[in-house]
């Protein structure tokens, strides 16, 4: 037995073809967060500890969806979501609906340790979140211009997308016109 | 979706998922991140969090079902994980990354590509997409 840190930065359709101005930023996220969580075991942090840290990091990479960098809702809003568990006790927080909220995972440990309850939402979360005094911006600042087109691009086809996927095709568009789905549900 | 698992040399396991959710969602939906046991979960055998469609991974009760299979089919997290990810979910839909209370690591998927990075004590580090 030993210690053991994995971590993902989102699944999708990630094309073989990535360029290369996409794929190293990411992957030098990886190292960096991998890193950290590694040197946080290595002196004897706690798992629960170590996840939230690099959990944290991640947020505040911009390449990825959560925190700064999350994808935008219909409207154009964020709508940020988070949860946390420890193994041992099983004791879990999570929240959603943040829109303010810098770090949401962290949040979300609060929600564990200091209520009796293991889920807020929206104006709750948000007003949980003033009174526990942890680090909000506007709303604005979770905004990328990446993700403002991303958004344009899924509203002209009509579509939701999950972390990645591959450009919508005009052809694609024309041949998902009238179907109730498109592959809506599969980004 | 960004996420962490991770587990010490006590075997005390810890999950962190945190996620902006869909482009184009409708104001109010959320995910399977925040509803633990679909996205994230953790127990004394193993930690998970996973990433992908949340309303199939909500479905999938992905992450409480990795640590079910282990507890009631006896399989290991590698074997437990990949017949959730593989069997359980339609494809292009889920990924996921999971340690047990051994130290075992496993990051399966069913999309093109997950990024996706791990450690172990003895030395082996693997980053990845596809």
């Amino acid at each position: 037995m030993g210690w053991a840190i994995a971590l993902h930065g989102g699944a999708g359709d990630i094309p073989l073809s990535l360029p290369p101005e996409r794929r190293l930023p990411r992957e030098a996220a990886l190292h960096h967060c991998l890193q950290i969580g590694v040197a946080a075991l290595q002196s004897q942090k706690h798992p629960l500890d170590v996840v939230e840290l690099v959990v944290r990091e991640l947020e505040n990479f911009p390449h990825f969806n959560a925190g700064k960098g999350s994808v935008l809702t219909s409207i154009g809003t964020v709508e940020m979501e988070a949860a946390i568990m420890d193994g041992k006790t099983m004791k879990c927080g999570a929240v959603s609906g943040l829109t303010t909220v810098v770090n949401a995972i962290s949040l979300a440990r609060l929600v564990m340790e200091k209520t009796p309850h293991i889920y807020l939402a929206f104006e709750g979360a948000e007003a949980f979140a003033r009174e526990q005094g942890v680090e909000t911006l506007d709303t604005s600042h979770f905004v990328t211009p990446e993700n403002v087109e991303r958004l344009k691009r899924a509203k002209e086809a009509n579509r939701v997308q999950i972390d990645y996927t591959q450009p919508i095709q005009e052809d694609v568009k024309a041949d998902e016109k009238g179907k109730e789905d498109g592959d809506s549900q599969i980004g | 979706t960004v996420g962490c698992v991770a587990v010490d040399n006590h075997g005390n396991l810890a999950t962190a998922t945190s996620t902006g959710g869909f482009v184009n969602k409708m104001v109010g939906r959320i995910g399977d991140t925040p509803v633990i046991g679909a996205g994230t979960y953790a127990n004394n055998l193993c930690a998970v969090s996973a990433t992908g469609k949340g309303e199939a991974i909500i479905c999938g009760t992905v992450a409480r079902d990795v640590a079910a299979v282990m507890e009631y089919k006896g399989l290991s997290l590698e074997k437990a994980a990949a017949y959730v990810v593989n069997e359980r979910v339609p494809r292009g839909n889920v990924g996921l990354v999971a340690v047990s209370a051994t130290g075992e690591v496993t990051m399966p998927f069913n999309t093109t590509g997950m990024f996706r990075a791990c450690a172990t004590e003895d030395g082996f580090t693997e980053i990845g997409i596809y």
